[in-house]
């Protein structure tokens, strides 16, 4: 049985594909079986690993045109395989709307495949929507990244509150699992300040481990390549490892 | 007759908000009527003003219960007046479906109060959903922020099929008034890939000042201060100032 991660944040552009593709890669590195889906419409998990997402993908999944099995290819890192996104994903707000038991469509397709990973890791779009609700109902844990910036604290309370509302209707073993730092620059007031406010909302959930702002990260995506790969040196990986070995720990 | 300005980009993080309250209170400045438009359900530009978003705000304009001039108010910032929002904005999602012109509200609404103003700028989500469509439906032009990274250039073909939507479909006088680089740093080679890339997909249309990546702008909005009023000396100020400049310039 594999533990199920969701990466979510509504807040736009606070790390969530990054954290997404270098936490399950670094994963795979550490041998784990690792499966990333990717549940956003941009597709930029899917682009961030050189993949393509011709059918069948998420979409066809999510509709119950393809089982999960069809859509998941195997990516050239260690232990990683991916199950893609495209903009086409987009409509399954459109199917889903009066349809039973919308918010278990992604549960029920990962049951199929999930005694074959030890972690699945389902990166979500920039919003509390259908696809990011879909994906708290099928998860065992939310890992939120937390942009280390004053727009991304504030939204911290509503992702809660979603979180809350899954876990009384939908999913009671939905854990928050973690807090990670993102984009932090420990020379500014700023990242301190919202790290401090971090540990006082979630205490001990706030990774100890912060990921450093590290143009690395920012070019490995247009190589097709995450970080471990594209440049084992970098502040970026060697971060990013370091989350991975805390993450386990806390499983542990 | 109000120019209506949309500053839309369905990638996170990449500066709509940031731009939407530094060059509308800019404009404020050099002696522009501004009303800022806040059509974003995380309510960060209302935050970002240090406004509060009591009743009536957007979602009840949006739903017929409440007039513009109901919602609006003006801020301590010279020229500048704001429509705030808060989290109950993302019932309009849900009281749309199945509603006859659903894309017209916000231009319906805004038509009654734009001869009060120059400009009128919307603030949106990350998103190409109802209230994206519904700012791109009600706007002059759309002003798309472009971070200067991988990701955000990958979006760029969706959006610019969405606008193309809307032209034929809902408003023929929608132009794509100008691409802003945010976040960049001419010290790395991403940053000035994107930037030749952009211009290579919209030539003249990128803005020849870019938004410099400048902690203060990432401070402002903690104190509830537009860059203008937090540090006129910043970089972060000096390029919303030129931005401002040029923007009036494109227009004449
Ligand atoms: N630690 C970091 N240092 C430098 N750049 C980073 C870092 N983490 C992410 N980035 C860059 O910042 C941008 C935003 O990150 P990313 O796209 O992963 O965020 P996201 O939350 O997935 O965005 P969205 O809300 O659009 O899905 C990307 O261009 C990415 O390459
Ligand atoms: N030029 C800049 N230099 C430094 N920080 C910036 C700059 N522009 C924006 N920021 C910061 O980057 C983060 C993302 O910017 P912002 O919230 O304006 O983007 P957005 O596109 O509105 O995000 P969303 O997609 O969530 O609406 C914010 O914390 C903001 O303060
Ligand atoms: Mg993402
Ligand atoms: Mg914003």
């Amino acid at each position: 049985m594999a533990t199920v991660v969701s990466l979510a944040n509504q807040k736009g552009g606070v790390g969530k594909t990054t954290t997404a593709i270098n936490l399950s890669s670094a994963l795979g590195v550490l041998e784990k079986r690792v499966l990333l889906v990717d549940c956003d419409p941009q597709g930029n998990a899917t682009r961030g690993l050189g993949c393509r997402a011709d059918a069948p993908h998420l979409y066809h999944v999510m509709v119950g045109e393809a089982k999960a099995a069809d859509a998941i290819r195997p990516t050239k890192f260690p232990g990683l395989s991916v199950l893609p996104s495209d903009r086409e994903l987009v409509g399954v707000e459109v199917e889903f709307v009066g349809r039973e038991d919308w918010e278990k469509q992604l549960r029920w397709a990962l049951r199929e495949i999930d005694d074959q990973y030890d972690f699945i890791f389902l990166d979500c779009p920039p919003s509390l929507g259908h696809l990011t609700v879909n994906t708290l109902a099928a998860a065992d844990m939310i890992l939120v990244p937390l942009q280390s910036e004053y727009y991304a604290l504030e939204g911290i309370s509503e992702l809660v509150a979603t979180v809350r509302r899954v876990q009384s209707h939908l999913n009671p073993q939905l854990e928050i699992g973690g807090i990670l730092l993102t984009m932090y620059d420990d020379r500014t007031n700023l990242s301190q300040d919202v790290a401090a406010e971090a540990r006082r909302f979630f205490e001990g959930k706030v990774f100890k481990n912060k990921v450093p702002r590290n143009i690395r990260l920012a070019e490995a995506p247009s190589h097709g390549l995450p970080i471990l790969q594209y440049d084992i040196k970098s502040r970026g990986a060697i971060a990013y490892l370091a989350v991975a070995r805390e993450f386990l720990k806390r499983l542990a």
